[in-house]
C-alpha cells in the first residue's frame, strides 16, 4: 500500500 | 499512469487554468466562492507536505507546485487584488462546518495515525466538500456565468475521471485505496445535479439558471 509518503496521485 | 488518471489531471489542471484567466480577464471575481477557493488552498496544502519529504517523479512534482501555487494565486487575486468584485455578500457558507468534521474524520479514519497520513487523509476529506460553497453560492444567486459553469464542469470531472482510473487500477494493479475512492465518490455525486444542468442547458449554448 502506498503510504503518506510516495503516494504518487495527486 | 493510465488515461483516465492523465485526463483526471489534466482536467483539474484545465479548471484551475479556466478560473484564473476568468478572474484576470474580466478583472472580476463575481460568481466565484473566495471560500471554496480557501478551502482548495488549505486541501493542497495539507496533501502536498510530501513535496519536501519524497520525491517520486518530475510530473508528479510539477503537477503539486502548480496546484498549490495555482490555489493561493486565485485566493490572492479574490481577496487583494481585485476584492472590490468579491460576492461576499453570497458567500456565507461556514468553512469551519467542513474543516472541523474533516478534520475529525480524519482523525478517526485514516490509514495510519502519522501526522503526514492524518493530513493527507483531511485533505482527501475536505476536498470532497470543498466545492460546497461555490455550489451554495450559484444556488443562493440562482445563476452562474458561462465561463463558471465550464470552470465546474472540468473540476468536477477530474474526481470523477479519478474513479475510472481506480476501477482501472483495481484490476490491472490489484491496487484500491478506499479513503481515497470513498471521498472520490461523494466529491463526484455532489456535483451530479450541477452535470445535469450544464449537459441540459450550457451546452445548448444557455445560460445556467436554476429553476425558480
Amino acid at each position: 500500500r502506498e503510504t503518506a509518503n510516495n503516494k504518487d496521485e495527486l | 499512469m493510465n488515461i483516465f488518471r492523465l485526463l483526471g489531471d489534466l482536467s483539474h489542471l484545465l479548471a484551475i487554468i479556466v478560473l484564473l484567466l476568468k478572474i484576470w480577464k474580466t478583472r472580476s471575481c463575481a460568481g466565484i466562492s473566495g471560500k471554496s477557493q480557501i478551502l482548495f488552498a488549505i486541501v493542497y496544502t495539507s496533501r502536498y507536505l510530501d513535496l519536501v519529504t519524497t520525491y517520486i517523479s518530475a510530473y508528479n512534482t510539477f503537477m503539486k507546485l502548480i496546484f498549490v501555487v495555482a490555489a493561493y494565486a486565485t485566493v490572492y487575486l479574490m481577496y487583494i487584488k481585485f476584492k472590490a468584485t468579491y460576492d461576499h455578500n453570497h458567500d456565507t457558507f461556514r468553512m469551519e462546518f467542513l474543516v472541523i468534521p474533516s478534520l475529525i474524520l480524519a482523525l478517526l479514519i485514516n490509514h495510519e495515525l502519522t501526522v503526514l497520513e492524518v493530513l493527507w487523509t483531511f485533505s482527501i476529506y475536505l476536498e470532497s466538500v470543498a466545492i460546497l460553497p461555490q455550489l451554495f453560492l450559484v444556488s443562493k444567486t440562482g445563476e452562474a456565468e458561462s465561463i463558471t459553469s465550464h470552470y465546474l464542469f472540468a473540476l468536477g470531472s477530474y474526481r470523477g475521471l479519478y474513479l475510472l482510473n481506480w476501477v482501472y487500477r483495481y484490476y490491472a494493479e490489484d491496487h484500491y485505496d478506499l479513503i481515497a475512492i470513498v471521498a472520490g465518490l461523494v466529491q463526484t455525486v455532489l456535483y451530479c445535479d450541477f452535470f445535469y444542468l450544464y449537459i441540459t442547458k450550457v451546452l445548448k449554448g444557455k445560460k445556467l439558471q436554476l429553476p425558480a
